[in-house]
């Protein structure tokens, strides 16, 4: 099982907007894919159409109690390939509860290993902290998309991001986190400012950002109000072509764990 | 001396441009006006033109020294009844710093009484965390603006900052902190969704919503990539209207300490 971390400490560039929609890109391609909901906020859970506080079970009793209840954790979605293993408020207490547990930031990879025959992919949504579940989700990961949004504070914490995967990648060896790309995202078509954002960040970061960029489109911003993915909103938007092309761009440039 | 502080822990919700626009605006009606970036990240500080990293004396400097060296630390701006108080990321060292320290939620206010004479209103740019910062300047405060993001998830841990606003007010009593009003910002005058958000909020919290929205405009995403603010950038733009009128509007709303 591939599994991909949506990671960038910084708050709205874009996590959940991706991890819904790669994940369901992905879905209509044909692969088995698990949307893990990793944020207590429970965006991509409520992006989904279920609401967080309704559910009696959730990626936190995932992480506690092992995953002999994976199955009725799991939720289902309106695309049948896809699965939400939902978040809610609960999973901002596993800091605390961890506080002491030695390998703590080990924890979800552990969890994930006896089900990686169930998917062939597994999109983690994180949160915006560089906490211990970020730490989770990056030791448990083989590669890492991070959005970023094309305004002028762009590069910020970018850095600090990519650094601490590194750090992973040596703290933790053997372990394969790497970033697979740098996804420009809000992009603007016709602002000078975007255009600038966009040429910087591709003479900085050269082939790691990748080639495709996600436009700022009514169509994306509305897809969580009514609780589904752009592929089954609007099929035939920006932003479902878009985060298609980023499927297609993500294959090629996934390892092999 | 007015202290208001820019708070939402939400990231990207507008709180670096209402806090310089803001201080642009009160600044050019006269008032003496002190802009303290509170944000490691240094946003307000780069937005006003500085390197935060360039600069030898910051707000950290203030917190852990005291103000006998404000008049070095503080920076001018191109509008002269506006002054900056910098950050730079040696400001995230204050959490640890402070760890042990007794009342260490106070030490802002603590900071400013004295210079309370220097200036007619302080504008407090808070990180977008619920931590030590946000705690100091929240018990610093007698007022605090919230800026909305006036998309889905809107509401997300607005409830949560209200309710800190509230257990700070009553447990560092006597101290005046109160919710001045709550801001929509990124308001997109065209959409459906913008105007459900509105819609909702208003519904929801009433007069506490400020009639002024701020709009989604291209000025107000460049101002800080010139180092200004939207008033000598923009002057006739709608964010400079916007944020004048807010100025009025938040005159309006002030309770004397
Ligand atoms: N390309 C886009 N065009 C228009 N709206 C977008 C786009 N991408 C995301 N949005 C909207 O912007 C808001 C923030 O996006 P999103 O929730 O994906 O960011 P995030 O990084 O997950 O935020 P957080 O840090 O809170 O987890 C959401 O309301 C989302 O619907
Ligand atoms: N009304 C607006 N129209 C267009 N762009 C805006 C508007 N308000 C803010 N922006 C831009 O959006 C980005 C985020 O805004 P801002 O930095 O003010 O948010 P913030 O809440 O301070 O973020 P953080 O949580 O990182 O401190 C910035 O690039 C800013 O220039
Ligand atoms: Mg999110
Ligand atoms: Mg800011």
């Amino acid at each position: 099982m591939q599994i991909i971390a949506v990671a960038n400490q910084k708050g709205g560039c874009g996590k959940t907007t991706t991890a819904i929609n790669l994940a369901g890109a992905f879905a209509l391609m044909g692969y088995k894919v698990l949307l893990l909901d990793f944020d207590p906020q429970g965006h991509a859970t409520l992006g989904l159409g279920y609401n967080p506080n309704e559910l009696d079970l959730t990626v936190y009793d995932f992480m506690v109690g092992g995953n002999a209840r994976l199955a009725s954790i799991i939720q289902r979605t309106n695309i049948d390939n896809l699965h939400l293993l939902p978040a809610n408020v609960l999973l901002a207490g596993l800091d605390l509860e961890l506080r002491t547990a030695p390998g703590k930031e080990l924890i979800l990879g552990e969890q994930l290993r006896p089900i990686a025959d169930w998917y062939d992919i597994c999109l983690i949504d994180c949160p915006p902290t560089l906490g211990l579940l970020m730490l989770n989700a990056l030791t448990a990961s083989t590669n890492v998309i991070v959005p970023v949004q094309a305004h002028f504070y762009a590069l910020d914490g970018l850095k600090r991001l990519l650094d601490t995967i590194q750090v992973i990648r040596t703290r933790f060896h053997p372990c394969l986190v790497r970033p697979m790309g740098l996804l420009l995202t809000f992009v603007e078509g016709r602002t000078l400012l975007s255009k600038r954002v966009e040429d910087g960040m591709r003479g900085l970061f050269g082939p790691l950002v990748f080639d495709t960029v996600i436009h700022k489109t009514i169509t994306l911003a509305e897809a969580p109000s009514v609780g589904q993915a752009i592929q089954t909103y609007a099929p035939d938007s920006r932003g479902a072509a878009e985060y298609e092309a980023l499927a297609k761009e993500a294959l090629g440039r996934l390892q092999t764990p």
